[in-house]
């Protein structure tokens, strides 16, 4: 059965769709079978694996207004064991034309239930808001990811996170829980990054990752070749966390 | 008469917050009556400028919702020439409420009217989304400052941006124009920086400010104090960057 961890922040630019991305693509090199999923209208995950919004034939959009299964939009990556769900900013349009569907948030659980059995983990890339695309992500999620970028206008929005979790814990889908807090961008050269950090360490203690992100040029350079990083400089210490943090994943998740 | 200002970008994390605290800041130094106005419910405009959720009564929801004039909750801060129309995150509440009124798109063009002769700027901070927040600000600005990271996904989201500004000016605000676009946590070192810079100035010539805001670490330690940077480290480069910007918009103004 697929694990299915929403990764998301309402803050912006924290490293969501950079950590979908390169934690599908870590995960598929220890050939676990995973689904990456955009359900951010700005399609950068599509685009970071290879597809931009002019090569997106159906996608997402179609899925969540039920004119088309996740398997028939579903596409290929450079690896073999990563698929990809992608989408466009048609995506937009979902926010309003459910507004009046009685189960407008449960769409993409109800689509993505029958590919349970095909793969290890399901990532959904989600935009930077709370809205019903996000909701749609939590309601259909296991565990939420949650990437933290090390400065302080994303840790004061912490709290607003895990609190409409929390919500949706008490509501549509009582099994939700925290899959992780990923330091991303961490620059060890700053005390902003070391003070943020430590106290994130010590309000959520385990629930933080040992894995780090440093701030790693190669990191916002891959997408622009539409490749993940361990496809586009192994060495670099963008990929090894990524690899990284998909080992500590599933080394977790057999013991558990 | 004020020139209303949206900052905009539906990219996340690009520098929208920032732009509008400093740049604020830097155009009250000036001596230019400013209003900066918080229309992201992530309140980070307000905690950048000194006050944190905890410390804001009446806000902005309360203002669309057409329950308090933005009069009454204007709030003082450090700098004399720049006040506050501060937010929380019951904004979001605004969103679904507001989605059956007809007039649903103008009211806070209709809220901000009654102050246009008090201020000569208004700068209005966006959330990273193209939602009923952001096209509030469209509609009730006279430009737009778009922000821009020189970064890959936020390149490839510009069009998409601009796109959305035309079909503005098409529809609920013919007025509506670009203020310019500034290039933002710009890092000379890298390659990625210079090619995305190099590309803007081909695409968009003069519309691109001269003036560019550098990656500078103390932009990003300034919120935690609730300070603009100019407060916090008059020397940084990240303040001169923004009296700079503050100096090549009352110089362009002035000329007009
Ligand atoms: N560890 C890192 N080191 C350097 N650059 C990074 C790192 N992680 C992400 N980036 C770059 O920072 C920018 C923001 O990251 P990304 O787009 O993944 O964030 P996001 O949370 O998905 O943004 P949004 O809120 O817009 O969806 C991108 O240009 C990306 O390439
Ligand atoms: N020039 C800069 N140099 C260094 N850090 C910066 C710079 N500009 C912004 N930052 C930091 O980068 C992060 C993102 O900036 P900011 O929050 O202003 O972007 P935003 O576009 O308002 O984000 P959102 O989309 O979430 O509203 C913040 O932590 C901020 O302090
Ligand atoms: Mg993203
Ligand atoms: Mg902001």
């Amino acid at each position: 059965m697929a694990r299915t961890i929403a990764i998301a922040n309402q803050k912006g630019g924290v490293g969501k769709t950079t950590t979908a991305v390169n934690l599908g693509a870590s995960l598929a090199a220890a050939e676990q079978r995973v689904l990456a999923v955009d359900m951010d209208p700005q399609g950068n995950l599509s685009s970071g694996l290879g597809y931009p919004k002019t090569e997106v034939g159906a996608h997402v959009y179609h899925v969540l207004g039920g004119e088309m299964s996740a398997e028939e939009v579903m596409l290929d990556t450079e690896l073999e064991y990563l698929k990809l769900l992608p989408t466009t900013t048609d995506l937009i349009g979902a926010e309003l034309e459910l507004v009046d569907a009685l189960d407008r948030h449960q769409r993409l659980a109800e689509a993505l239930a029958p590919l349970a059995r095909r793969f290890d983990y399901i990532l959904i890339d989600c935009p930077p808001s709370l809205g019903l695309l996000t909701l749609n992500s939590l309601v259909a999620a296991d565990t939420v990811l949650v990437p933290l970028q090390c400065e302080y206008y994303a840790l004061e929005g912490l709290g607003h996170l895990l609190s409409t979790i929390e919500r949706v814990r008490g509501s549509v889908n009582p099994n939700i829980s925290i899959e992780g807090i990923l330091l991303c961008m961490y620059d060890k050269r700053t005390n902003l990054t070391r003070q943020v950090a430590a106290e994130v360490r010590q309000h959520f203690g385990s629930q933080v990752f040992e894995s780090i992100v440093p701030r790693n040029v190669r990191l916002s350079e891959a997408p622009s070749f539409g490749k993940p990083v361990l496809l586009y400089d192994i060495d670099s210490a963008g990929a090894r966390a990524y690899l990284q943090l998909a080992r500590e994943l599933i080394d977790k998740h057999a013991r558990s």
